[in-house]
């Protein structure tokens, strides 16, 4: 989940 | 999502369309960085791989749409477009930004998070960003004369990394194991680059003259 997390970013 | 990637988001998406409404409208792109432009397509397009594979938010698919739909349009009308293509200025605009694919493209391979396809071309895409405006800074102290729409255009753009620090710090502060070296280091940079800009659009924002940077 920390991955996905990580790219919540634009 | 925090007031400071939103605020963050909202200028680099004022940047875009100033730069869009400046081409479209007075059917010119003098002053613009045909390499910067292409720089921040080849940004967006190694960014937003995921864009069909993971679903973050309608907010965060819609903006990736349009960040790459915007940034692609701007490179096919300053190179395609039958009269915005005249005033592309590529006797001025000579950096030669290939330069920066192939360091930041090898940084991206040896500095990572994770050593897997996506997260290496997502790394590439914050380092090559963080490079990517150069063309266009080498080309405002070029031509003398900066028009407001290209002046607005640089400050947005640097001023919606600016806000990014302030995301990354209050995220840093409110979530747990938030830390982000890479992305901060690079965000950081990218900012850095604009300080002198930052300066002189201010000082000419202050004393109400024209925007010139020194040569």
């Amino acid at each position: 989940m920390e991955t996905f997390l990580y790219h919540d970013e634009l | 999502m925090n007031i400071f990637r939103l605020a963050g988001d909202m200028t680099h998406l004022a940047s875009v369309l100033v730069l869009l409404l400046k081409i479209h409208t007075i059917k010119s792109c003098a002053g613009i960085s045909l390499k910067t432009q292409e720089l921040y397509a080849l940004v967006f397009a190694t960014r937003y791989l995921d864009l069909f594979t993971d679903y973050i938010s309608l907010y965060n698919t819609l903006m990736k749409l349009i960040f790459l739909v915007s940034s692609f349009s701007i490179v096919w009308y300053i190179r395609h477009h039958k009269i915005v293509r005249r005033s592309y200025d590529k006797d001025q605009d000579t950096f030669r930004h290939y330069f920066l694919v192939l360091p930041c493209f090898l940084l991206a391979l040896v500095i990572n998070e994770k050593f897997t396809v996506k997260e290496i071309m997502w790394t590439f895409s914050l380092y090559l960003e963080a490079v990517a405006i150069l063309p266009q800074l080498v080309l405002l102290q070029r031509t003398r004369n900066i028009d407001n729409l290209t002046g607005q255009y640089v400050f947005l753009l640097g001023a919606y990394r600016s806000l990014y620090i302030l995301n990354w710090i209050y995220r840093y502060f409110t979530e747990p194991h938030y830390v982000h070296w890479i992305t901060w280091i690079s965000g950081l940079v990218q900012t850095l680059l604009y300080a002198d800009f930052f300066y002189y659009y201010f000082q000419s924002w202050k004393n109400n003259v024209k925007l010139e940077l020194p040569a």
